[in-house]
């Protein structure tokens, strides 16, 4: 099983259409995938169809509760291979709760341990926001992937979330690969080709190649609650996350 | 002194630019405005050229020493009538530190009333998570701008967003006026006049008659770190967030 974060704490960059669609590619070439939802705003809970302020088993159920079989809080999706692990609205009130307590950032990674027979590769969406939800997406991915819109205050955020990882990898003493993966690039304008230019000069290393284009496709799909790598393989849009998909699955040879 | 707050659980749909934007008016047209950034993220505060991991006088400063006085936190830009109180990344600490306190939903508040002969109008920037920083926002401001991006996650998203508005309104006994902002319609798609159709449907009474169409300058506007609204006042984004400061201050009938 392989778990991949996709966390940026900027805001609107792609994250939740990130994990959606790359779950699709996933689910769509046989593989068992789960989507777990770490956002108490639970987009992607949306995004199938549930209710984050009613759905009674979620994700805040393994805070709550640490005796709760995990199996028991995953629901299907109507998409052959494809799970979901659904956000709660209540997890916003977590890092209030637990205030300083400790321990409280290996929730996930020992749900996660109960359900490795289970799943191919899990994505965990997390929200824009440093707190206690997402030290467990961290502490329980082995691959972290940053979606960065090609915009100035999106690059400037990018600076934050490698801060931030930083300091989780130093408490945790390991090394977490990332991939950060440019979304939303327009060529028509300056501002997104500058962008792109800029991430190219100073994250060459852990930047891929290529890029997601802007595809308004995408607002209909999650209109329809379909994933748009489900909905149409040649959207340009779905080639783009497929081609994520290839370079993910091979870059981290992962058998 | 009016004091406006900025917020959505949402990511991505305009928060920052809004109150970027509609300052730049308000400044424009003479009145002292005042930006204050509560979101530990610091894109607002990235925006003019401040960096929320180094600054020392910011808004965290109010939580961790109460007896600072405001006005020295507060910066210049370098617009006229357009000043700045910075976020700085401390503050995503501050659900943790608080925790159960009481009392700590009224900093803001308590700041602003020693600040009321300096400014004519605040802004207040939001980050898109609910926490002790969003509460004093609600608890600060006597009007609640609400950007809405014209797609469906967004949409189901102003459900939370009125959710919270409603809870928080009943712990304080007050009710608070609030404006939805249709943000980046883009009328050449489906996805886009459906959304604001049923906007218009069940929201129609807060919602604003107008909308805030997508425009590729807020992006370019953001890199050179000048509101929109005092770059370019004819570009089609500047004309629309005027329109949207003359409803809001006709509306409120404010002096
Ligand atoms: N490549 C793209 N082209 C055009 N629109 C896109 C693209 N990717 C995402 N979007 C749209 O942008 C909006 C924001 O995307 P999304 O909700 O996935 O971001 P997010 O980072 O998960 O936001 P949040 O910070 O609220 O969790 C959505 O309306 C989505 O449909
Ligand atoms: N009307 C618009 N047309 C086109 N782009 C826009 C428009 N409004 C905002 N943007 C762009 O969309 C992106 C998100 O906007 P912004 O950062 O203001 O949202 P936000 O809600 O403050 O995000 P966060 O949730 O991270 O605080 C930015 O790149 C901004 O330049
Ligand atoms: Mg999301
Ligand atoms: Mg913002």
């Amino acid at each position: 099983m392989k778990v991949w974060a996709v966390a940026n704490q900027k805001g609107g960059v792609g994250k939740t259409t990130t994990a959606v669609t790359l779950a699709g590619v996933f689910a769509s070439r046989g593989y068992r995938t789960l989507l777990i939802d770490l956002d108490p705003h639970g987009s992607l809970t949306a995004y199938f169809g549930m209710d984050p302020d009613r759905v009674e088993q979620s994700v805040y159920r393994l805070f709550s509760d640490t005796m709760v079989d995990p199996e028991r809080l995953i629901s299907d999706t109507r998409f052959e291979n494809l799970f979901l692990l659904p956000a709660s609205t209540a997890m916003a009130t977590l890092d209030r709760q637990l205030g300083a307590q400790t321990g409280k950032g290996l929730v996930i990674v020992n749900a996660l341990n109960k359900l490795a027979e289970h799943f191919d590769h899990v994505l965990i969406d997390c929200a824009p926001s440093l707190g206690i939800l997402l030290v467990n997406a961290l502490a329980a991915c082995s691959h972290l992937i940053i979606p960065v819109q090609t915009e100035f205050l999106a690059l400037k955020g990018l600076e934050r979330m490698l801060h931030t990882l930083s300091m989780v990898q130093r408490s945790a003493r390991r090394e977490l690969p990332y991939t950060i993966v440019p979304t939303m690039f327009d060529r028509r304008t300056r501002a997104g080709t500058l962008s792109l230019d800029q991430l190219r000069e100073s994250h060459s290393a852990r930047l891929w190649s290529s890029v997601i284009p802007v595809d308004t496709q995408f607002r209909e799909a999650s209109r329809a609650g379909i994933p748009l790598s489900l909905r149409s393989a040649t959207d340009r849009g779905s080639v783009a996350y497929t081609e994520l998909a290839d370079f993910l699955l091979h870059d981290d040879s992962y058998a």
